[in-house]
């Protein structure tokens, strides 16, 4: 679903020249859960960012459903992400004058999905996620891991072929963790392609593949030399 | 340092009541490190709020330095935290438009000390958390974890008699945990008064005093009876 050769970022930062990550050869399959952790500051948010054409390369190529991103306008690249992919952010970005319910039924009316229909995913996606009772509360009135589970309800309610996560479970309790971690498995079980960020090492075990990630280096590990 | 008498939090949302704490008595005394665990959603944030007077009681006294907090303005609370507390946010709070050097500055100055020793000291704080090298950068140009080691850099900087951490090491890897956990019971051990709240089990070992709380209840448990 994504594939990336030779693709780097670089941003200049006053005088200073910051790598947040080296040029990396990369594919992300159907079917697979890919992991992808490393410490602080090493350049995940930065490698998820780009597979989810969130910003631009600084040099390579990086193709999603087969097509050449670098190209891409703003335009068509907001397309691609309502239609195909899901992005859970790490500062989970809900929309802060919409509730809850709101704020997981909005790609579903951007994509002009019939309301009725619309209204029946978006309340499954909240029920999975164990939020469906604070529907009406506005993202201020909600906790830290509640905001983080309707950000993953809204990631999920279009069905995306490519689920993205940065740190999903970094503000949930250990029931929480397994609830959505076993979502995102049987979703890359149904062919989804689904690759979560994370600097928990917990997260291994739920894993199709391993990507480490090292001041900007990333570098596919086997399971089984992590323990 | 701080002191709960049957303090409880309550809201209205719509016509929903949500009790996000239940009645409470607790103390926060110097020299101890109390962690406060428990679920997504089960009142620790709003416990750690009361405690650091970033929110008023729904009912019950709440005396931080001996002195009633429930009757003091927004004024008094204000200068009451800048010269007691330390808080580490949840989600942060840094400062958008200043770079990481100048958040961390800002409540020396606000305090007014001497330019050049208000400068030394946020050095040294942003260098405990291995931060000193982005010290010229925004926010929104810095990783996940790397805002989160600025918000507590910054908390630290007033050596302040109590200090309030909010999942302080949510976004961080093995390392920049056991850094930050040490310090944070170094800084008991010198005589402040230190809270830390978290979903992680695993920073129990760093605790003097455990509290739980679940469904809006809070209660004291022994270590022992954690394993
Ligand atoms: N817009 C930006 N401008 C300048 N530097 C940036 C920008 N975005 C990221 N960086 C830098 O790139 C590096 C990698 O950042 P990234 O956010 O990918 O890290 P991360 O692995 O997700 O870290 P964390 O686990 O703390 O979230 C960091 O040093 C970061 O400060
Ligand atoms: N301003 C508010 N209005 C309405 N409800 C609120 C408000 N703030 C908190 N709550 C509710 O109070 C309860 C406790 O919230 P709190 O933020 O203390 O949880 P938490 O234990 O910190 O959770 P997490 O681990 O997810 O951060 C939650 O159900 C939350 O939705
Ligand atoms: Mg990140
Ligand atoms: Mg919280």
């Amino acid at each position: 679903i994504a594939r990336l050769t030779g693709v780097g970022k670089e941003y200049q930062v006053g005088d200073q020249t910051i790598v947040a990550l080296k040029p990396v050869d990369l594919e992300i399959n159907e079917g697979e859960l890919v992991l992808i952790i490393g410490p602080s500051g090493s350049g995940k948010t930065t490698l998820l960012s780009l597979i989810g054409c969130v910003i631009y390369p600084s040099y390579g190529e990086l193709f999603v459903n087969e097509l050449l991103v670098n190209e891409m306008s703003q335009k068509q690249l907001a397309a691609l992400r309502l239609n195909s992919i899901g992005f859970v952010f790490q500062s989970f970005n809900l929309i802060a004058p919409l509730n809850a319910f709101d704020n997981v039924l909005m790609p579903l009316q951007l994509k002009g999905i019939p309301s009725a229909i619309a209204k029946k995913k978006a309340e499954a996606a909240l029920d999975l996620v164990g939020m469906l009772d604070r529907k009406k509360s506005l993202p201020k009135q909600l906790s830290g891991g509640q905001q983080q589970r309707v950000a993953i309800a809204r990631a999920l309610v279009t069905d995306p072929k490519l689920i993205l996560c940065d740190e999903p479970t970094a503000s949930l309790d250990a029931s929480s963790i397994s609830t959505v971690m076993n979502e995102l498995v049987s979703l890359a079980r149904s062919g989804k392609g689904v690759c979560v960020v994370t600097h928990d090492p917990r997260l291994i075990a739920y894993a199709d593949r391993v990507i480490k990630v090292d001041g900007g280096q990333a570098t596919e590990i086997s399971k089984e030399g992590l323990t």
